[in-house]
């Protein structure tokens, strides 16, 4: 199946 | 300082239990306002975001903004040993090395005072904007969890398929495939059994079923849970 992309991948840092 | 007073420790036990599989370590982070946590899993692909608004506690005391890094797996144990009527006291002096619990039951005969030591903990904190989901979906979380459950005999991914009118997971595997669909019921007498699909436009998205069986977890925090879909960003739960 399809592998879950990292969080950082979407947003940034704060 | 800190001191927050929970009049039933079940509500803590609940949280705990739901996050303890997904995050190892992660700070409270404290103020005037209540208690947050913003956590990623080990591989960064799931994030847990709470806050215990200070309403919630009675009385709550927080003087100065702290960040209490806490150890889940031995807050976890130690929760356990608090009943789901006792009361709860939270407790984190100036500078404190450690969180002191007090469980104390109904009648007052049994007091017990645990305290857990605090860690240095590295917080990613990520910046998330504000979304416009093109499909967001509010369903009973038992029947959430249940789906989540039933489609992992099948497949460790789990497909969700928003359309006008309904909702459909979709699980397919080496040994056979399944789907479970469900559409809207507004017209139910209690307001947790409830189903509505609100969209802006079709989405069809695969996520891996490990996580949503962790986010499930939380279901007995509430009686229902929004899924809010978009192509290209994370599912919000």
């Amino acid at each position: 199946g399809p592998k879950q992309q990292s969080l950082f991948t979407y947003f940034g840092p704060r | 300082m800190l001191e927050a007073r929970l009049p039933s420790a079940v509500t803590l036990k609940k949280i705990i239990d739901a996050v303890k599989e997904l995050v190892q370590d992660a700070n409270f982070d404290c103020n005037d306002s209540g208690i947050a946590l913003q956590a990623m899993d080990s591989s960064h692909v799931a994030l847990v975001a709470l806050l215990m608004r200070a309403e919630g506690f009675d009385p709550y005391r927080c003087d100065r903004n702290i960040a209490l890094g806490i150890n889940f797996a031995t807050l976890a144990k130690v929760m356990k040993c608090a009943g789901n009527d006792d009361n709860l006291t939270i407790k984190a002096g100036e500078d404190a090395d450690v969180l002191s619990l007090m469980f104390e039951s109904t009648n007052s005969d049994r007091i017990s005072e645990f305290d857990i030591k605090l860690m240095d903990v590295d917080a990613d904190h990520l910046g998330i904007p504000e979304t416009d989901y093109s499909a967001t979906i509010k369903m009973p979380s038992a029947e959430f969890q249940r789906i989540c459950r039933d489609l992992s005999v099948m497949s460790e991914t789990v497909t969700i398929e928003a359309v006008k009118d309904a909702v459909k997971f979709i699980a397919s595997g080496d040994t056979g495939s399944g789907s479970i669909t469900v559409k809207p019921n507004q017209a139910v007498d209690k307001k947790d059994m409830e189903v509505t699909v609100t969209l802006q436009e079709p989405v069809k998205l695969a996520f891996s079923l490990k996580y949503l069986n962790h986010f499930a977890k939380a279901s007995t925090l509430a009686g229902s849970v929004t899924l809010s879909l978009s192509d290209d960003v994370p599912l919000m739960i």
